[in-house]
C-alpha cells in the first residue's frame, strides 16, 4: 500500500518577511525509512 | 533417473520435476541478478526508468480484485489459540515487523488479518511536538518528495509522471479553497496573510500550482508532495499529518496492482489506476490531501472518520473512466476537524 500527501505551504521567502516567515523544507529524502509521527518537514 | 517399473527407488525424483526445479531456480537466480543490478544502480545514483515487462502485461489479465478479496477471506480465518503466536511470529519474521511494540499478546489476534491491522503500545509513535512540523501519517519508505512544478505532475520513475488531478480527482477542492480564502477572514488565513485587509489577490491554477498575489511583497505558497510506501510488515494505520479540516472524501474503485518498487518501474499510471480513497481539506497553510492507495494484498481501506465506507467491493464490470464516489463532510465548508496524530484510516488485507 502507498500513501500520497499533497499540501500547500510557503514556498518562497520574501526579504521583508524574513523575521517572521520561513519557507517549508522537507527533512526526509527519497529512500529514507520513516515512522508515523516523525517530522516529514517544517 | 528412471528405474524399472517393478522396483522404483522412492528417493529418485522424476525428470520432469527436476526440470521444473531447475527452471524455477534459473528464474529466481535471474531475478536476484536483476535486483542486484538495480540496487547497484540506485547506490551509484542512477535514476530508474519505466520498463514495461511481460509480468506487467500478465498482471493486467488477472482478476486482481477477486484475488485480493479471496486473500482477505483466507487471512480472516480464525486460527486456533495455540497456533496464533506461531503464525503471527512467522509473518513478523518474514516481513520484519517489530513484535515488541504490538499492543496485545499475540494469541489475542484471532486471525492474520487482525494481526495485520494491529494497534501499537501507547507511546510507540511519539508525535513530533514542533507546532510548525508536518508529520508522517504512516510507517514506511519515502518514494518521492518535492514541490509540484508547472503541469502539476508527480514523477513515478524517470521519464514517466502522473498528474495530481488524476490521482486526487478532477473535481478537486483547489478552486473552492481559493474562493473561500478570497472571501473569508478566518484565523487560519490571518496566519498566512499577516494582517492583510483583502484576500482578493489570491488566485490558483492547476496548470501553475503556485498561489500568487498581485503585490510582490506578499508570500508565495506552493504545492508539495510526498509518496510513502508501506511494506507488508509495517504498521498499517494512517494518522493525520497536521491539525486540519477534512472537507471531502473521494473513493476511486480501480484496479489492484501490486505497488512495490518493481511495480512502480513496470506498470504505468500505477497509483492513478489503483483503488484509492482521497481525503481533501484545509490546514493552516492552505490545501491538504491524503490519498490512501490499495494494492493486491492490501486491497481495502477503512476510514475511522467514516466507518460505513466499503472499498474493494465486487463489481460486475470495472470502468476506469467511472467518476469517483464522493462525500462532502458536514457542515459544508468546515468539514470534520482532525488533530495531528489522530487515526484517520486503516489498510486492510484483501
Amino acid at each position: 500500500s502507498t500513501v500520497v500527501l499533497v499540501f500547500q505551504a510557503l514556498a518562497l521567502k520574501k526579504q521583508e518577511d524574513e523575521a517572521s516567515l520561513s519557507e517549508f523544507r522537507f527533512c526526509v529524502d527519497k529512500g529514507d525509512k520513516i515512522r508515523m509521527g516523525e517530522a516529514l518537514g517544517r | 533417473m528412471h528405474t524399472s517399473s517393478q522396483g522404483r527407488n522412492p528417493f529418485v525424483v522424476p525428470g520432469a520435476t527436476v526440470a521444473t526445479i531447475l527452471m524455477l531456480g534459473a528464474l529466481h537466480a535471474r531475478r536476484m541478478y536483476n535486483d542486484k543490478k538495480i540496487e547497484e544502480a540506485k547506490e551509484s545514483g542512477v535514476e530508474l526508468e519505466l520498463q514495461p515487462d511481460v509480468k506487467a502485461k500478465f498482471l493486467n489479465m488477472l482478476p486482481l480484485r477477486s484475488i485480493s478479496r479471496f486473500w482477505g477471506s483466507l487471512t480472516s480465518t480464525e486460527l486456533p489459540i495455540w497456533l496464533r503466536p506461531y503464525a503471527h511470529r512467522a509473518w513478523a519474521r518474514a516481513f520484519h515487523s517489530n513484535l515488541e511494540e504490538v499492543a496485545l499478546p499475540l494469541d489475542q489476534y484471532a486471525s492474520l488479518k487482525d494481526f495485520f491491522v494491529r494497534a501499537l503500545k501507547e507511546g510507540s509513535r511519539p508525535i513530533d511536538s514542533d507546532p510548525h512540523s508536518l508529520v508522517s501519517p504512516v510507517d514506511g519508505t519515502i518514494m518521492r518528495v518535492g514541490e509540484l512544478k508547472e503541469g502539476v505532475l508527480i514523477e513515478q520513475v524517470k521519464g514517466f509522471s502522473y498528474s495530481v488531478s488524476s490521482l486526487l480527482g478532477s473535481g478537486s477542492f483547489f478552486p473552492l479553497i481559493a474562493a473561500k480564502e478570497a472571501s473569508e477572514d478566518s484565523s487560519l488565513q490571518e496566519k498566512n496573510l499577516r494582517d492583510e485587509g483583502t484576500k482578493s489577490w489570491w488566485r490558483i491554477s492547476l496548470a501553475s500550482p503556485k498561489l500568487r498575489e498581485s503585490s510582490s511583497s506578499r508570500p508565495i505558497t506552493g504545492l508539495f508532495y510526498c509518496v510513502i510506501y508501506l511494506g507488508l510488515g509495517d504498521y498499517h494505520r494512517v494518522h493525520s499529518p497536521v491539525d486540519w479540516n477534512v472537507l471531502l472524501r473521494r473513493h476511486f474503485s480501480g484496479r489492484l496492482y501490486p505497488v512495490n518498487e518493481r511495480a512502480t518501474r513496470t506498470i504505468k499510471n500505477l497509483y492513478v489506476e489503483n483503488e484509492r480513497v482521497v481525503l481533501e481539506g484545509r490546514w493552516q497553510e492552505g490545501y491538504m490531501a491524503i490519498a490512501a492507495i490499495g494494492a493486491t494484498s492490501i486491497g481495502s481501506i477503512k476510514l475511522s472518520i467514516e466507518p460505513d465506507l466499503r472499498t474493494n467491493q465486487p463489481r460486475k464490470k470495472l470502468l476506469q473512466s467511472e467518476a469517483p464516489e464522493e462525500r462532502v463532510y458536514e457542515p459544508e465548508g468546515t468539514g470534520l476537524s482532525v488533530k495531528k496524530g489522530e487515526e484517520v484510516a486503516v489498510f486492510n488485507m484483501g
